[in-house]
């Protein structure tokens, strides 16, 4: 903190300070949100800017003017048809229902993956580490290959399905409207800053999905008295509705929010406590087990209630847990607001894990290897195939209606820009 | 933006982890692992491996010898500490002889090592 008395510094020291507070693009240079950088909260995080030098040109946004001149909403669909002289946006995308995703979480939902590669000896080499400065630039997380906005082909392992990627075939108007608004730790209570990083204008842009996820951390934390310090249903009920009411006033009417319930944790030590941590593998010496009690005697542990010997707090966490998600579920059932409808579903562990099996594979891979308590790449794959669905079934409208044009979009536009 | 306490030891446990492990592996000089472990690392990042290296090597590689485990090291390294009151927080099973009896043994072949009392001086 002291480099930053220095003059030269303070002016880069403030804008970093600025940018980690409130987790917007790093390089953004014509503030619209959208960046056209990578990491440090830029295109891994929200749709790619494909104008940054014009902050009315953005991912999301109503087509201005039908997109004749320009693609202002970076969909990579713009111009006039010259058989016709119908511009492609208004011929493909009128009428098409499109909307974006947007996901309010935490570590989980960024994707936190600490790569097993960088502590197994005997399979090292410069190409295990080569991932490490994208890691640490984006946090440690990799929401690129997220369950709900991922859109690249993982490098971590399993395979990338997401929420956003099937928004996007159902309806090839909403490439790049997507928006990762998560962070590490994120509950209820400090979710409430974050969102303030949404960009999404009510009268510019399309209408959005909003899934509000913070799965754990209202009831997970490191300290010595760990219950005392989860969230309460009160606060739950006040910190969800101040969130819900302030998306009313960003979100554009038409739009649908999606409140996730928590995880029942007691996942974690059931099918992993007696199994060897990778750094345990090569001398069968460190167990999750110690590993857990190694964080805990530290005062660092991620989850203090469920990553734990003790059956009675691991139930007494899961207990409140369940207290929480029935606070989401009562306001999704009784609370109306003016822009966008709510829809409660629960945390889809037990679904994910059943769908694993049948498919031949282990609890123990659904969960992160070297943290030992986020959801693996493979479990949140799953879990997207199985959001959607139970979207399909229950809230076809949310998902919008299958776009005819696809096709005619595909072959005149193949991959739209990419992402 | 900095590490807390808890972060450090865990990063010190998880680097001093690995690079045993390298040299059992590859049946190499705790100090040849630590060389091969940097150059694993992006050349961007490597001069900042080659300077820690620098730094800690030569405990680490002079307790290590002595078959002493991340725990002990990370401990007498002072990159992991014990608060008042607390216990002595460690990720592998203690030594034999008990991990505070092995802590204070390390700090003791720190104290006394010559080749070492330079780089403390340092």
């Amino acid at each position: 903190s002291s480099v930053c008395a220095f003059p030269l510094l303070a002016n880069l020291c403030e804008k970093i300070k600025h940018v980690l507070r409130n987790e917007l693009p790093f390089e953004d240079l014509d503030g619209d949100k959208f960046s056209t950088f990578p990491t440090l909260r830029g295109y891994h995080w929200r749709g790619r800017d494909c104008d940054d030098r014009n902050n009315t040109v953005y991912p999301g946004r109503r087509p201005d003017n039908w997109d004749e001149e320009r693609d202002s909403n970076c969909n990579g669909i713009w111009g006039v048809d010259p058989k016709d002289g119908i511009p492609y946006e208004k011929k493909f995308c009128k009428g098409a229902d499109s909307q974006g995703v947007v996901l309010l979480g935490d570590s989980a939902g960024a994707h936190f993956h600490i790569p097993p590669e960088w502590m197994t000896v005997s399979q090292m080499s410069m190409k295990s580490f080569a991932n490490l400065p994208m890691a640490f630039t984006n946090e440690l997380d990799w929401p690129q290959f997220s369950e709900i906005t991922g859109f690249l082909n993982s490098t971590i392992g399993g395979w990338t399905d997401s929420l956003y990627l099937r928004l996007r075939s159902r309806n090839r108007c909403n490439h790049r409207d997507l928006q990762n608004i998560s962070k590490n730790g994120g509950s209820s209570g400090n979710l409430l800053r974050l969102m303030k990083s949404l960009a999404r204008n009510q009268l510019w842009d399309h209408p959005a999905i909003v899934i509000y996820a913070t799965i754990g951390n209202d009831v997970c934390n490191g300290n010595n008295d760990t219950l005392a310090d989860m969230t309460t249903p009160k606060e739950m009920l006040s910190n969800v509705m101040r969130a819900l009411r302030y998306l009313d006033t960003r979100l554009p009417n038409g739009s649908h929010v999606i409140l996730t319930g928590l995880v029942d944790g007691r996942f974690l030590w059931d099918n992993l406590h007696d199994r060897y941590h990778p750094l345990g593998q090569l001398n069968r010496d460190i167990t999750y087990s110690q590993l857990y009690s190694f964080l805990d005697c530290l005062q660092v542990s991620p989850c203090r209630g469920w990553m734990t010997p003790n059956e009675t707090l691991r139930n007494l966490t899961s207990e409140r847990a369940l207290q929480l998600s029935n606070v989401l579920k009562e306001i999704a059932r009784s609370e109306r607001f003016a822009n966008f409808d709510v829809f409660y579903m629960d945390f889809p562990l037990a679904q994910t894990a059943e769908k694993w099996r049948r498919m031949g594979g282990e609890p123990w891979q659904l969960i992160e290897p070297v943290d030992g308590f986020h959801p693996s790449q493979i479990a949140g794959a799953l879990g997207t195939s199985i959001t959607w669905q139970k979207a399909l079934q229950e809230w076809p409208h949310v998902l919008g209606e299958e776009n005819p044009f696809n096709d005619q979009i595909e072959a005149v536009f193949k991959d739209q820009g990419g992402h | 933006l900095l590490p807390s306490k808890g972060h450090t030891c865990i990063g010190c446990v998880l680097v001093v982890s690995v690079i045993e492990q390298l040299a059992q592996w590859h049946n190499s000089t705790v100090k040849a692992a630590m060389e091969r472990l940097c150059s694993y690392i992006p050349e961007k990042l490597q001069g900042f491996c080659y300077i820690l290296a620098e730094v800690y090597g030569p405990h680490i590689a002079e307790l290590i010898d002595r078959e002493m485990n991340a725990d002990v090291v990370c401990h007498s390294l002072k990159l992991c500490k014990q608060d008042p009151g607390q216990p002595l927080c460690h990720l592998y099973r203690p030594p034999k002889v008990g991990l505070s009896t092995a802590i204070r043994k390390a700090r003791r072949i720190v104290k006394t090592s010559k080749g070492l009392k330079n780089f403390m001086g340092f």
